[in-house]
Formats: structure tokens, C-alpha cells, sequence
């Protein structure tokens, strides 16, 4: 009994208003930070491509599986989001150490017999600074030096 | 007959809550981590 | 109005020498130490000298963010991203000079001075959507205002400890203005709406976090407007575009909420089934199968279940709002409680059928007022459980009648006209959920309902009803499917004598299909 109804002034004015916002959706990055070098860039892939993250993409587990390389990647580039704060735990369990003073992550290779301020024993990850500055991808790489 | 629920990209066996990676209301899959905001050590804002 | 000559000149270079600082590397971590600065710079051009001064400065403020959205918007092959960072750009440095202003206002102690101000600035920038809203109609756009709202919530809702003393008045601040925004008031902002209550920072924040569930009633009365509002639409089966997607979008949250927060559905299923509208199926399920988590719920397909033995089936289950209250007016209540008590005054029953024909949905072109024929409905089954156990005896077949309550349902099934009875049934099934002391209740008395019946009509309504329920696609509540498994096995129904049963083939054939899954 209780079937359609036609839509009284009201309705038709909400719906009119509707129509013309599903016009202009809100998208999620909306409800994001902005992300000055790693902006959303949706773009449709093929339907056989994976669609979905890989399960337990968001654990610590799966990133400690990641290449360092990769880890540093996310690190950089995904800055104040929780990848970042994933591939930072991932790095300690891969047991790299971040250098907050030169905001830079390092490797212990055996404890260091003195512990300068600025220098520790160990291998550092050295990179183009300047590329890294200017978000420069190619080109952007990362060396590693035994630093005695 | 409504819709299949199973079918609108929430992991409904997940043991975790979705509401931390939920994406939109109309967004087909859940967040993910370079999508969510962190509160992370202050040291980490490198850029 | 009357904005005092050169204030918006003066507003429009503070706003830009704030945004500057605010980009600037040599702000600092937060931008504090850019902040006090600026804070002396608006007291030297006394923007800070009056509340109303303060007013007109944050409606200025949001005015100019928002033209410069418009402006960015029609830019001609700006691609989304780009558009977005432009506007970001402002829009985030304006809300981190809201959130230090709050943050800072009066001394740390405080809140008040803190509250008082993010009430007033939230305020004005509702005042300037609605504003915009009308005055734009259909060229009205959402985003400086999704954008606002988002990232001035999170960045209040951050873990420090001067916005976690002052954090409930902050959530009560903001559902106030999404109440207000509801989208029957600004149906262009209800895409944004429900992107914003759907944040996973504000349902964390008021349905995880907020201690003693204190967030739960407000985000219920959030979820009943939307239910309002989509109520005309989803009453017209096939749905349009921008409707569906709003009906698709609240699925989505509710199947959010049953995984997440089943209890809360749990409590507030009364108030959500009260605007649901009755075709709204699936929906309506899916509120309906929520379960408290601790719960372990017997298969109904298990066979010879004897769900009097359930140690939950005797727990009255909480429902929040006061749904008593509903049954108005107070002389029908009171008539209903005596001829509860009393079987007196006899008449009521025959006046009980105009009483709920009183002043019905407006718009809705329904004869009956369905709030108050669900109000009525629960009432009555809560009573009569409670003279069930009154007299030491538990709810069965056998002790639900005879009695005064089952006289009620009785009477409204056999004298309703089909819509009146549709809605009595539909009342009764939207009890059947959990095992509990009420599905338990309403079980056997559709149960009793269909073998009392004096006429094949009212059996074939209640099968109706309950298959409706049965045949869409899941989430199925535990209680409906129990019932309906009685109904068709047990031979005491005599389900399958019934025509209605064989009437067509197909629906011959879509009984057998239901009975085959259920049992």
C-alpha cells in the first residue's frame, strides 16, 4: 500500500539542488592534507590490473617485507601520512636508525666505540640533496657509503 | 531485492574496524596509508 | 551590513599576509611562532577591539575564500588537482589561523572563551553557506565548505592535551552546525554532508572514542535526517542517479556502522525504523541485524532450535529514544492503559482505528500515522512481557493469550484496511532481531496472529510481510528468519494448505526456493 508518492514543491526543489552538487562531488583527497609531491592521480587502469591494495597493505609486517629503497621512497615522499609512519618502523626493524638532526636515516654496523655529535659509525644513505629538494624523481638516487 | 552488500568494496570479514580506513561514501575500496593523515613524530615532517 | 569603510580592504591584506606567513619556511613546526606575530599585527589594525569587529573579519574571511574558489572552479582546463591546490592553499591557512585563535583565545584554563569563539566562527560560516546556497541555487559549490568544516574538525580533534579538555563541547559545536545543514535545509551540501559525518575522524572521535557512548545520541540524530531526507525519494522504487548514490553512499555507512558499532545500531534501530521508509527493505535490515558483539548467535537454520532455551531470549534489550512519549495524546495513552489493565473502556478498541489515522506524515499521502503505530506497537508488547513475567511465567504460544495486549493486535489485524495492517505488521516484524525478551515477544505473536486468523487475507499479509523481508538480499536479522522458518515448518501453521501459497506457479516456486535456503 504504500507505493510511490509524488513529490510535493520541497522535494523537487532538494532534488533539483541535488542533481546539480552530484555535478560537483566531493572527492576524498578533499578530506585530506594536501600532498605537494605525491598528489592523487587517479587513473583508470585497466579492469585486470588489482584494483584494491593488496591485504594487509596498511601493517608493519607488510612493509618490513618492502625493499629499503622503497621504504626511504615512502618515507620521503609520503610525509605526515600513516605509510610514512609504517615505512619509519619498518626501517627501525630493518635496523635503520633516523638522524633527526640531519633528518636523514643511517645504519649502525656494530655499536659505535665513540658517538660524535654529528657523525656515527655506520652506513649512511647519501642522496642529491638538491634533486631531493625540488622533488626531482629522475634522477633521484639513493647511494650507500661505509662511513669508517 | 536490494543490492549485494559484499559488493561495494568494504572488507566485511575484516577483524579490524573500518571506520579508520574508511575512504567516502562513495568511494569503491577502503583508504590507503598514504591517503590517511598521521599524526607523526614532528622530526618525520622533512620537507 | 554597515561593515565600517576600508575593514575590507583591511581583512583582505591581513588575509593574504596570513597565508604568506602561513606558507612560509620560517613559520615554524605549527606555525605558532608565525601566529603570534600575526595576532600583534591584527591588533594593530584593531581588528581584535570588538566581538563585532571579530564577526565581520571571519565573515569577510570566509567570503573572500570562498569567491576565490568560485573564481578557481571556472578556470577554464585546470585539471581537478590543480584547482584543488589552489584553493587548499588558502583555505587550510585560514583554518589553521581559526584553530590557533581557538586554541589560544583566553588563558589555557579557559574553555569557555575557546568555545564561545569556534561557536561564533562556525556560525558565521554557515551563515555564509546558506546564504550562498539560496542566493546560488544550482551553481552552488560545496567544496571551501567541505574543505572548512574537515580540516578545522581534524585539526581540532588533534592529540593535544589544551583540545582534548575542551573536545566534547567541540564535537556537540560541530554536529549542532551539521544539524543545522541538514541536507533538507542545504540539499547542495548533502553530498558533503555525509562525506563529513562519515569521516573517519568524527566517527571515531563521537562513536569510538567519547567516553560513556556520549557522542552516540547526537551522531543518531544525525543519521535520522538523513534518513528524512532520502524518505520521499526512496518511497519512488526506481531511484535516480544522484539519488541512488546518496542511498548507496548511507548503505556504505551503515554497513560501516554494523561491523563497527553494531550496539549502537542496537539502541537507536527504533528511531531509524520510525523514518525509514516501510520499503526501504534491504536498508531497514541491515539496522535491523546488528547484534551486541558479545553475542553469539545460534544458527536459525539449526533444526528443532528451541529458542525459549536461549539464556539472551529473556533480556529486554535497551532502546533509546523514549518512544513512550510517542503515543500521544495523553487521553489515547491513558485509555490504552486502562484497557490494558482492564479490558475497560470497551470502546477502545473501536475508536482505535480513527486514532491512528490521526494527523498522518505530512506529504506523505499515507492514512495513518506510522510514528505513533510503532510507538503504539512496542508499547504494548513491552506491557505485555512485563504481565508475562509479572505472573512468574515466560513468554511462549501458550502465554502471550489470551490477554489484553494480544486482544489489540487481534483487533487491528482483523479490522485495518490492507495498508492499516501492513503498517501494524510491519511494526511488529521490526521487532525481530536479536535474541532478546522483545524479538522473542513479537515472534510469537505474529506466530499467533497467523494461526488465529479468521481470514486467509491476514495470513497471506503476514507472509507478505515477513517474505519481503526474507527474499532481498542479506543482511537478514537473526529473529525475522527464525520466525519465518516456524511459520512455513512447523505443521501446526498448516503453511502450505494455504491457496495464497499456490496461487501462480512462480510464487509456488519462489516458496520452495525461500524453504529449500531456509531449511
Amino acid at each position: 500500500p504504500l507505493g510511490p508518492v509524488p513529490l510535493v514543491k520541497d522535494h523537487l526543489y532538494q532534488l533539483t539542488m541535488l542533481d546539480a552538487a552530484y555535478q560537483h562531488l566531493p572527492h576524498p583527497s578533499d578530506s585530506e592534507r594536501l600532498r605537494h609531491y605525491l598528489p592523487r592521480c587517479p587513473f583508470p587502469t585497466p579492469s585486470y590490473y588489482y584494483q584494491l591494495p593488496p591485504p594487509h597493505a596498511d601493517s608493519v609486517d607488510f612493509f618490513t617485507r618492502l625493499s629499503t629503497e622503497t621504504l626511504f621512497f615512502i618515507f620521503y615522499y609520503m610525509e605526515g601520512t600513516k605509510a610514512q609512519y609504517l615505512a619509519a618502523k619498518a626501517l627501525k626493524k630493518q635496523s635503520w636508525r633516523f638522524h633527526t638532526k640531519y633528518m636523514m636515516w643511517f645504519q649502525r654496523h656494530e655499536e659505535p666505540k665513540t658517538i660524535t655529535e654529528d657523525f656515527e659509525q655506520g652506513t649512511y644513505l647519501f642522496f642529491d640533496y638538491e634533486k631531493w629538494g625540488q622533488r626531482k624523481k629522475e634522477g633521484f638516487t639513493f647511494e650507500y657509503r661505509y662511513l669508517e | 531485492p536490494g543490492i549485494d552488500l559484499t559488493t561495494l568494496g568494504l572488507n566485511l570479514n575484516s577483524p579490524e574496524n573500518l571506520y579508520s580506513t574508511f575512504q567516502s561514501p562513495w568511494a569503491e575500496a577502503p583508504c590507503r596509508p598514504q591517503d590517511i593523515d598521521f599524526h607523526v613524530p614532528a622530526e618525520y615532517i622533512t620537507n | 551590513f554597515d561593515d565600517p569603510p576600508g575593514l575590507h580592504e583591511k581583512t583582505e591584506n591581513l588575509l593574504i599576509e596570513w597565508v604568506n606567513m602561513y606558507h612560509s619556511p620560517q613559520a615554524g613546526r605549527d606555525r605558532t611562532k608565525a601566529f603570534f606575530s600575526f595576532v600583534q599585527y591584527m591588533h594593530q589594525q584593531g581588528i581584535l577591539k570588538t566581538d563585532d569587529l571579530i564577526s565581520r573579519f571571519f565573515r569577510l574571511c570566509t567570503e573572500m575564500c570562498v569567491d576565490l574558489c568560485y573564481r578557481a572552479l571556472v578556470e577554464q582546463n585546470q585539471s581537478p588537482t590543480l584547482i584543488r591546490a589552489k584553493c587548499f592553499h588558502t583555505l587550510d591557512a585560514f583554518v589553521r589561523l581559526i584553530a590557533l585563535l581557538v586554541k589560544h583565545s583566553g588563558d589555557s584554563g579557559n574553555t569557555v572563551t575557546k568555545i564561545n569563539l569556534l561557536n561564533k566562527i562556525l556560525g558565521i560560516i554557515t551563515g555564509v553557506l546558506m546564504q550562498d546556497h539560496e542566493v546560488r541555487g544550482t551553481e552552488f559549490q560545496q567544496l571551501p565548505y567541505h574543505r572548512l568544516f574537515i580540516m578545522l574538525f581534524i585539526e581540532l580533534n588533534a592529540p593535544e592535551p589544551i583540545l582534548e579538555s575542551i573536545n566534547m563541547q567541540v564535537l556537540i559545536a560541530f554536529c549542532s552546525v551539521f544539524m543545522f545543514l541538514r541536507p533538507a535545509k542545504a540539499p547542495g551540501f548533502a553530498y558533503a554532508w555525509l562525506e563529513l559525518l562519515s569521516h573517519r575522524v568524527f566517527i571515531g572521535r563521537l562513536l569510538a572514542l567519547t567516553p560513556q557512548q556520549r557522542g552516540w545520541g547526537m551522531y543518531a540524530q544525525l543519521l535520522i535526517n538523513l534518513f528524512r531526507f532520502l524518505s520521499p525519494f526512496l518511497r519512488n522504487a526506481e531511484l535516480q542517479k544522484p539519488t541512488h548514490l546518496l542511498y548507496k553512499g548511507t548503505l556504505r555507512v551503515l554497513l560501516v556502522l554494523l561491523h563497527d558499532f553494531p550496539e549502537f545500531l542496537c539502541d537507536y534501530y527504533y528511531a531509524f525504523c520510525d523514518v525509514v521508509p516501510p520499503n526501504c527493505i534491504q536498508m531497514r535490515n541491515l539496522i535491523l541485524s546488528a547484534f551486541p558483539r558479545k553475542m553469539r548467535l545460534p544458527d536459525p537454520f539449526t533444526a528443532n532450535l528451541k529458542v525459549d532455551s536461549l539464556p539472551d531470549i529473556t533480556v529486554e534489550p535497551r532502546i533509546l529514544p523514549n518512544y513512550v512519549q510517542m503515543i500521544q495524546p495523553a487521553s489515547f495513552k491513558k485509555d490504552l492503559d486502562s484497557y490494558l489493565q482492564t479490558r475497560a473502556p470497551i470502546t477502545f478498541l473501536s475508536e482505535l482505528r480513527s486514532s491512528l489515522q490521526q494527523n498522518p506524515e505530512p506529504n506523505s499521502h499515507l492514512h495513518y500515522n506510522i510514528p505513533l503505530i510503532n510507538a503504539l506497537v512496542l508499547y504494548v508488547g513491552t506491557q505485555a512481557i512485563s504481565s508475562i513475567q509479572a505472573k512468574g511465567q515466560v513468554t511462549s504460544m501458550g502465554t502471550i493469550a489470551p490477554s489484553s495486549h494480544v486482544d489489540i493486535f487481534q483487533y487491528l489485524a482483523v479490522n485495518l484496511d490492507t495498508e492499516g495492517r501492513y503498517l501494524v505488521l510491519t511494526a511488529i516484524a521490526n521487532q525481530l532481531r536479536y535474541p532478546n525478551s522483545h524479538t522473542h515477544y513479537f515472534s510469537c505473536c505474529m506466530l499467533y496472529l497467523f494461526a488465529q486468523a479468521n481470514n486467509e487475507q491476514i495470513q497471506e499479509q503476514i507472509t507478505r510481510v515477513l517474505l519481503e523481508r526474507v527474499i532481498v538480499n542479506r543482511p537478514h536479522p537473526w529473529g525475522l528468519l527464525i520466525t519465518f522458518i516456524e511459520m512455513i515448518k512447523n505443521p501446526t501453521y498448516k503453511f502450505w494448505n494455504h491457496e495464497f501459497v499456490h496461487c501462480a506457479p512462480e510464487v509456488e516456486k519462489m516458496m520452495e526456493g525461500v524453504a529449500q535456503s531456509c531449511l
